[in-house]
């Protein structure tokens, strides 16, 4: 039996939004320590790895492992059924058709239930060893998000270039070219503001703008997004979650 | 000219 509480649907909602535009089926893994999903996009690009631990729900109970195979644009159509603030559980018997999910008001006293059909979704689980980065970043999400808005409107690559003291993005397209750059700082009064960077070697990398697109849906989650990279794996691009994360590892584009 | 990569050529499959 799975029964798996938020405070609030909003979490769940910006855990799905975050992802929900590029993949689409997904099985997610209940166990006794949380719930944990894998999906990779279908050109093979970008992996979404999600974890959420227990301290990010209100209640959590799983005494045996079940996995709900889910296509969350079924799952987006309930999650807005509910409100922001509504307590969201999540209910599964161990050999699940369905999942149910119970928005709850506790001030008016209103409860609405929906169940969602579950999916047998047959998804390779890729293994993903510990890499090793050449630069890890950490950066305002916001922030981010409108480097990549703003530079893939020029180009359907963004370059990313990090030297010791700069952190460098640029876009060049048909129409012009533009860059961002940054330099690591601390900001003492606010310091989710801050950029923090450490660097083992230089990168200069090219991703595709659409990926980093759909990557910085990631941004309503958290503050603050890490950037993980390296000349010889794909790029860790991740959200911190109270318990747990959301993480895109994105391939890189190279020279032919 | 850029090619995209695939993850299939970093990461095995389980």
């Amino acid at each position: 039996m799975l029964e798996a509480k938020f405070e609030e649907a909003s979490l769940f909602k910006r855990i799905i939004d975050g992802f929900k535009d590029c993949v689409q089926l997904v099985n997610f893994q209940c166990k006794e320590d949380g719930i944990i999903a894998q999906a990779v996009d279908d050109s093979r690009v970008l992996l979404v790895s999600l974890e959420i631990g227990i301290e990010a729900f209100q209640n959590y109970r799983c005494d045996h492992p079940v996995t709900l195979g889910i296509d969350l644009t079924s799952l987006s159509k309930i999650l807005r059924c509910g409100n922001n603030s509504d307590t969201l559980t999540l209910i599964a018997d161990d050999t699940p058709d369905t999942v149910l999910l119970l928005f709850e008001d506790t001030k008016k006293d209103r409860v609405a239930e929906y169940s969602l059909k579950l999916m047998d979704i047959d998804a390779a689980f890729l293994k993903i060893e510990d890499l090793a980065y050449d630069c890890t970043l950490m950066m305002p999400s916001s922030e981010f998000s409108k480097i990549v808005r703003d530079l893939s409107q020029l180009s359907d690559s963004l370059n990313i270039m990090i030297t010791k003291e700069t952190i460098k993005f640029v876009a060049d397209g048909d129409i012009g070219s533009g860059s961002v750059i940054l330099k690591p700082f601390v900001n003492m009064d606010k310091p989710e503001d801050s950029i923090k960077l450490e660097m083992d070697q230089p990168v200069d990398l090219t991703f595709g703008s659409k990926y980093l697109l759909d990557i910085v849906k990631g941004s309503a989650l958290a503050e603050k997004v890490g950037i993980r990279l390296s000349s010889e794996a794909p790029a860790l691009f991740q959200f911190d979650l109270k318990s747990g994360y959301l993480q895109f590892f994105l391939a890189p584009k190279f020279n032919d | 000219r850029m090619k995209q990569s695939t993850l299939l050529s970093f990461f095995s499959k389980q």
